[in-house]
Order: structure tokens, then sequence, then C-alpha cells
């Protein structure tokens, strides 16, 4: 790089210029918001303020988008009801030190939001654990080693699923442990109802196969670059 | 790239137009948007008397005043930027994730003395 290419990435509070390897589509939440400010008119602009995400309410001058880097867990026993059990990991090492993590927004995306014919009126059941435990084969080790952080039944696919992980991010971040997040998805067993056949376990969970994929929005504010102006302001 | 092509043939401290261009710096491949943008910089004479569009402080009167009876001594006012507004970069980082940035004071709007 030359000394000038380097001192404006620095300048833009980046340490190295990047390099995408296979870059992903621009998820649609950022491109409006970015289309927002953009077409903002310029007697306005100065008005907003750019260490504040208005449209989340938090502080904040950097928006990411992690796509989850986890993978399905097949582990062999069918397990009761269980239509759905992935890892999810998203890599924040990406955050400078000073940065200052202030929301992390989890959304699960399913390709459509009909509703299965086969599975009319059917309850799932969403169970999302944080991960604090390894087991030696890279399995989560069932009961001990997670956390239980949201459990809720759903009757109706809605496009994406949306959940407040702000706490667990920054657990992430505080103690440098971040080892995932498990997310189950099963059709709601009832009261005692006995688990289906396997054949008709798979038609309940046709309508999950839309599962799509999930992804964290993570805001941080930038110490460097919002306090300094904030002072010579 | 620097291109200015002055609206009013002034040498009044104003903006004056610089267009920043990505592109030009060779980052298109990861800057997803915007191609380039207005920064604009100030340029110009800060003359006594300070007219009010001149945007100038209380200090920047008494110094055109100290320069026009001693322009040896004392230089006139410097043309600096007083009103800034932000812009936002759409970027890929190195782990190919989509970051949106907001950056203060980016763009120059007003000039003044």
């Amino acid at each position: 790089l030359s000394l000038q290419e380097s001192l404006l990435l620095k300048s833009l509070g980046l340490s190295t210029k990047p390099n995408p390897k296979s870059p992903v589509p621009v998820p649609s939440v950022l491109w409006r918001i970015f289309q927002k400010r953009k077409m903002l008119p310029s007697t306005d602009k100065d008005l907003v303020d750019a260490c504040r995400v208005e449209e989340f309410n938090v502080p904040g001058n950097i928006i990411r988008v992690f796509t989850d880097q986890g993978h399905f867990i097949h582990d062999g026993q069918p397990q009761r009801l269980l239509c759905l059990q992935k890892r999810l990991y998203f890599n924040l090492s990406v955050l400078e030190e000073g940065e200052r993590l202030t929301m992390a927004q989890l959304e699960i995306k399913f390709s459509h939001n009909s509703y299965h014919t086969s599975s009319q009126g059917q309850v799932f059941e969403l169970r999302l654990y944080q991960t604090s435990q390894m087991s030696l084969r890279g399995m989560p080790s069932h009961e001990h080693g997670r956390k239980l952080l949201v459990e809720q039944s759903f009757a109706q696919l809605h496009k994406s699923l949306l959940f407040n992980l702000s706490g667990v991010a920054k657990d992430w971040r505080t103690y440098s442990r971040n080892l995932g997040l498990i997310l189950e998805i099963s059709v709601s067993g009832g009261d005692g109802a006995s688990a289906p056949e396997h054949g008709g376990l798979q038609s309940l969970c046709t309508s999950i196969d839309s599962f799509l994929d999930t992804s964290l929005l993570v805001v941080t504010l930038s110490q460097k670059q919002c306090k300094a102006s904030r002072m010579r302001r | 790239s620097a291109h200015s092509t002055p609206v009013t043939p002034s040498n009044l401290c104003k903006p004056r137009r610089l267009y920043i261009s990505f592109s030009d710096v060779g980052w298109e491949n990861w800057i997803i948007a915007p191609q380039g943008y207005l920064a604009n910089y100030c340029l110009g004479e800060c003359p006594f008397p300070l007219t009010a569009e001149l945007n100038s402080t209380n200090h920047a009167i008494l110094q055109t005043m100290v320069h026009s009876l001693d322009p040896e001594g004392t230089p006139q006012p410097c043309c600096v930027p007083v009103r800034l507004s932000p812009i936002s970069i759409l970027y890929y980082d190195n782990n190919d994730n989509v970051v949106l940035r907001h950056y203060e004071d980016m763009v120059v709007d007003e000039c003044g003395c």
C-alpha cells in the first residue's frame, strides 16, 4: 500500500485494505439504512447523528451482518419430534478492540411464509441454547454445557424470526468464549403426545425444510471515531 | 480526482468542489457503495471587512482588521469548514461480512473565516 492509501484507510478506521473472496449479497436491512441516509436532503444531512443507529435506537456507527458458519447436527439417534438441530457460529473476531458492542440481533430466515398443507395448524417449538462447553467430538454435549436462551412455540412460518442476543454477544466478547449457539426446531409435542412414526414426523417437518439461513446483525460504536469528534464539537 | 469548477468566479472563502472517486484509489472491489462522493474543500480570501455570509468568528473580524492595518505582521484569517456532514459506506470486510459504517464530518457543506 502506498503511504497515502494506508493513512486514508487508517482514517476510516481500517487497519488493512479488505480483500473479499466470495462476496455475499448485501443484506436488505443494511441497504435500506444506507439508502435512507443517502436520500436525505443535504440540508438535513448534518443533523443526522452518525454515531447513533436510529433504526434500532442504539448508539453505534458500524453495523455488520455476520453470516452463520455453523453446521447441521445429525447425531444418529432420531430424536423425539426434532425437525432441525443446527450449530450456529458467528465469528466476531473482526470487531476491533476499540469498538463497543451495543446490539446483536439474530435472524432466522425461512424461504417463504406460505403454509404447507401437510402441517396445517401444526405448532412448532424453537429452542436456542448458548454453548458453554464443547464435547471432544465437537458435538454439543447434550444437557450440560449449554444454557437455554430462548424457548418459544410458533404456529405459522414467517419469512424470518428475530431474537435479541445483545447480552450473549457481549458475553462472547467480554470473556472471549464464543462457542456458538445450538438451534433446535421440533414439532410441538403437546401434552404427552407420543412421537409420530418416522414417516409421520417427516411430513410434519416438511415446512421446516423451508429453513433458509441465520445471520447475526451487530451494531458497534467506535470509541475512537465517535468520542474524538464529539469532544471537538 | 480534484476538478474544481467554481460556480461564481469569486476568490472569497467558500466551498470548492472535490469529488472523491473510490475506484481512482483502487478500492472498487471491496467498497460496495457509494462509488465516490463530493467531499469538497474550503478555499478563498477573508478580506476586511468580513461580510456576514463569510461565517466569521469574532476573532476573525478582529484579525482582518489588524491585517488591514499591518498586512506584513498579521495574516488574514483562515478559510475553514464550519459545517460538515457524515457519509455512510457499505463495504466487505476481510471475512466477507457486509459492513455499513457511518463517518462523521466527511463532507464540507459550508466554509467560514
